[in-house]
């Protein structure tokens, strides 16, 4: 038995819609450490990790360890039915091949079921050691996501490279070049405004501006957004959602051969 | 520029 309550429905409906672009179908995985989930696009180039802690729920039951197969393209559908205020409720039973999303309202005055059909869903799990990373770069995800939108209408590859100067996104197409520079900026009215670079060791890599396009839909989920890169690794790309978990996007470089 | 990785280039299955 399944129950899990998240009086912030919202979070939810903005996690389906951070990640179903990028995966079809996916498991989700429930455990007494949260409410999880990985999967690679079909391309086999990302990534996605999300976790939403138990702590986050305020009411949290999983009997046994469950992984449900979803198409996330049905799933955003029926939570899209779920209004922005909704409490959501996710029901499953043990072994049972439906899943139940509970919406109420915050005055309780409505509330609906509405019932999913589980699919099994032959997936493949990657380990992913804790790394060091040679930079980690901390700024506003709107920002980013500025970044990612502006320099996909001149290419199709972003080179970034992060130097005691700050971090540089680069692109060039066949229209010209690119290049945008941001400095670390603590010195902001909000936190949540600060650009923060820390640098271990000078770095640049280059990744398909289209998978980093695709992992700007999170950010409505949160102010800021953590780019974590090792010349030897995928980039990391986090967004925190609220206080309760994250979505972590890997991406795979592209490499001079 | 560059050749595409995977991610399986990287990551092992767990």
């Amino acid at each position: 038995m399944l129950e899990l309550r998240l009086v912030q429905g919202s979070l939810l409906k903005k996690v389906l819609e951070s990640i179903k672009d990028l995966v079809n179908d996916a498991n989700f995985d429930c455990s007494s450490t949260g409410f999880s989930l990985q999967a690679m696009d079909s391309s086999h180039v990302a990534l996605v990790s999300l976790l939403l802690r138990s702590e986050g729920f305020e009411h949290y039951r999983c009997d046994r360890n469950l992984s449900m197969g979803m198409n996330l393209g049905n799933m955003s559908k029926m939570l899209k039915c779920a209004g922005n205020d909704d409490i959501i409720t996710i029901k499953a039973d043990d072994g049972g091949d439906t899943v139940t999303f509970m919406f109420e309202s915050p005055t309780q005055d409505k509330i609906a079921d509405f019932e999913m059909k589980l699919m099994d869903i032959d997936s493949e799990h990657l380990g992913i050691p804790d790394a060091e990373y040679h930079s980690i770069v901390r700024m506003p995800s709107s920002e980013f996501q500025r970044i990612c939108k502006d320099l996909s209408t001149i290419g199709d590859t972003v080179v970034i490279s992060v130097t005691k100067e700050g971090v540089k996104f680069s692109t060039a197409g066949d229209i010209g070049t690119a290049n945008i520079v941001l400095r670390q900026n603590t010195t902001v009215d909000k936190p949540e405004d600060a650009i923060v670079i820390e640098m271990n060791e000078p770095v640049s890599l280059s990744f398909a501006l289209r998978y980093m396009n695709s992992f700007t839909k999170a950010t409505p989920l949160s102010d800021t957004v953590t780019i974590s890169l090792s010349s030897e690794l995928p980039v990391v790309v986090e967004y925190k959602v609220a206080e309760m978990g994250y979505i972590r996007y890997y991406l795979a470089p592209k490499i001079e051969e | 520029p560059g050749v595409q990785k995977s991610i399986k280039d990287f990551y092992r299955s767990a």
